[in-house]
């Protein structure tokens, strides 16, 4: 089963 | 002050249609240079980057940089107020509570004037940093579209496999499996329907179909699709304005 991931996993805040 | 004239309409109102389904509440940062926007859908998997370069104006001015906070589909509804064809001019003072949109035609001297309240929005500002993508591919956007919606239907992930020469779609639902394979082509009649793939390491990711449907409504913007992939970062889909870009970054889906 395939889970989503999010986009806080790659960027970082500014 | 901000004076920002679109020849037409319709770009502003396609750049707005391009992502207004997938995020509401939206700051537009305008400075001397153009105007960027940034924003993330309510699940924090698709961002959303807007550049808009000075030369995609008739005319541009902004003498102190300004925030808009706005709605979407607030400022949806005042662009479907104004004919594709009309001029449409954005104005703001240096400390705005509202946003004038001025609608002209400059063929019946018809000029329509529409005023929207601004938001304080509260977002945090993603740095995208220059990601490494293992696979650069350019197509047609209505290609890239089709093939999206058509395997949308069976399942709610959708594969995105990239080898040396294919690049392959792939959807398994409960209903069946589709797949669609594309080879690069160079098409020199068209070059717009040209496929070019650019391939240092394969790639095989999985995306959610729901996301990939809000992106490719970004394909009223411009006639190709720049996709870039890694394993290691989120999916880059890009839209070239004549001067700038709408850009979707996704994170994909791995396997539990």
């Amino acid at each position: 089963k395939f889970k989503q991931t999010s986009l806080n996993r790659f960027f970082t805040k500014t | 002050m901000l004076e920002a004239k679109f020849a037409e309409a319709s770009l502003f109102k396609r750049i707005i249609d391009g992502f207004k389904d997938c995020v509401s509440l939206v700051n537009f940062q305008c400075k001397e240079d153009g105007i960027i926007a940034q924003a993330v859908d309510d699940s924090r998997v698709l961002l959303v980057s807007l550049e808009i370069g000075v030369e995609a104006f008739q005319e541009y001015r902004c003498d102190h940089p300004v925030t808009l906070g706005m709605d979407l589909g607030s400022l949806s509804k005042i662009l479907r107020c104004g004919n594709n064809s009309d001029t449409l001019t954005l104005i703001a003072d240096d400390k705005p509570d509202s946003i004038l949109l001025l609608f002209e035609d400059t063929q019946r001297e018809r000029i329509a004037e529409y005023s929207l309240k601004l938001m304080d929005i509260d977002a945090d500002f993603l740095k995208i940093e220059d990601l490494q993508y293992d696979t650069t591919l350019m197509m047609p956007s209505t290609e890239f579209s089709k093939v999206v919606k058509d395997l949308s239907q069976l399942t709610d992930s959708i594969n995105i496999m990239v080898t040396k020469e294919t690049i392959k779609f792939v959807a398994e639902g409960e209903i069946g499996t589709g797949s669609v394979i594309l080879k690069p082509v160079m098409d020199m009649e068209k070059p717009a329907e040209s496929i070019k793939l650019e391939m240092d390491q394969p790639v095989d990711l999985t995306f959610g179909a729901k996301y990939l449907l809000d992106i490719v409504k970004g394909s009223a913007l411009s006639d190709r699709i720049g996709i870039r992939l890694s394993s290691e970062a989120p999916a880059l889909f890009q839209f070239d304005l004549s001067s700038g870009f709408l850009q979707f970054f996704l994170a994909p889906k791995f396997n539990d």
